[in-house]
């Protein structure tokens, strides 16, 4: 049984096309290096979410090997249960035989029947990881189906032109060096920041704390009460639904909030926390109340390009 | 051994909801959930 909670999932914009069986079935998935699961819906799937997406046939498929273990996956509305299996992956180029798949038999709950992505794509380490599934980098190392065992990804802020390079850097994406960092907990992609500083002054993150660098979160998630000191130092207020405003026109005045990670200052200025929709600008910064772990997502990636290095176990970021 | 996979930038589920009108709903009644990013998969 894997559990995974996929609430956060609610304003993820990236997304990408992969390849299930023989012939290909095509699913677009997100990309996320915040879990380990490869899943997408199944013809066993009825619920509204299921119909309303492409559903993988394993009947349609020569290559695809039933594993006879299941898969539960926990939703914030409810929980998607499935099968797991074998089958032949395709993802650009690379074709990665004998891959562990998630398949949905229900996904209770309408909330992703709207959802643009079919399934999840998981990234991070093995030990997130269902008991019998092999993450889908992990295969690919295993059966030395790319040049490096590392993978990187540039977010634009247009509709096209993001990357996901799997076994390869892509200078032309960055600009200066890249700065290593090292991963402290080989399950997220998670390393210590020192700090959190607007105007010179530590806001949050005071003596360091444990972050991860995720393509599946949008926002950039911490702790509730630091990022209230966010929101106050950066003029946010917060609405009946605990979403931070912002007024479109001091954008040009709004601080820049600094990132030191590992010696190195990575700042975010108004144009890379802040999002603008039909005249209304929030804040990218998100509270949990719930955890002590920050999670730098698309707001951090969009601005830094970002390199997860499976072979030395450790992130490597550049002004994107 | 190099794969580049395109990734486009799409419709949030935030914004997909919105437009059906039951963001208002999902953030009542999921409010504390819709930041929090956890796994406990292989438990």
């Amino acid at each position: 049984v894997a559990s995974e909670s996929l609430t956060n999932y609610l304003d993820c914009q990236y997304f990408g096309k992969i390849y299930i069986g023989t012939p290909p079935q095509e699913f677009t998935v997100v990309f996320d290096t915040g879990s380990s699961d490869l899943w997408v819906p199944s013809v066993y799937c009825n619920s509204d979410a299921c119909q309303n997406h492409h559903r993988f046939d394993p009947s349609k498929s020569s290559t695809f090997q039933n594993m006879d273990k299941s898969l539960s996956i926990q939703y914030g509305t409810g929980s998607m249960q499935g099968l797991l299996g074998y089958d032949t992956v395709t993802v650009s180029n690379i074709v990665d035989p004998h891959q562990t798949v998630g398949l949905s038999t229900q996904e209770p709950g309408d909330v992703f029947t709207y959802s643009e992505f079919d399934g999840i794509l998981g990234l991070a380490y093995p030990s997130l990881a269902s008991e019998y599934s092999v993450p889908v980098f992990d295969n690919m190392m295993d059966r030395h189906l790319v040049a490096q065992d590392l993978f990187s990804v540039y977010m634009s802020r247009n509709e096209q032109g993001s990357m996901l390079t799997l076994g390869a850097i892509e200078p032309s994406y960055f600009t200066g060096s890249l700065h290593w960092i090292p991963v402290t907990v080989q399950e997220y992609w998670q390393f210590t920041v020192d700090s959190v500083t607007v105007d010179g002054v530590v806001v949050a993150c005071d003596g360091g704390c444990q972050a991860i660098l995720d393509t599946g979160t949008s926002m950039l998630v911490g702790p509730g009460s630091d990022i209230f000191n966010i929101q106050q130092a950066i003029g946010a207020t917060e609405d009946q639904y605990g979403e931070f405003d912002i007024d479109c026109g001091r954008l040009s005045s709004m601080p820049t909030v600094v990132f030191e990670i590992n010696g190195k200052k990575y700042p975010l200025p108004p144009s890379a926390y802040t999002s603008q929709d039909d005249g209304f600008c929030t804040s990218g910064f998100q509270g949990d109340y719930g955890s002590q772990q920050w999670i730098l997502g698309d707001v951090f990636i969009r601005e830094y390009y970002s390199v997860f290095d499976r072979a030395s176990n450790r992130v490597g970021l550049a002004k994107a | 051994g190099i794969s580049r996979i395109p990734l486009h930038k799409g419709k949030s589920l935030r914004k997909a909801l919105k437009e059906h009108g039951l963001l208002e709903d999902f953030l009542k009644n999921h409010r504390h959930a819709v930041s929090r990013k956890h796994s406990s998969s292989g438990v």
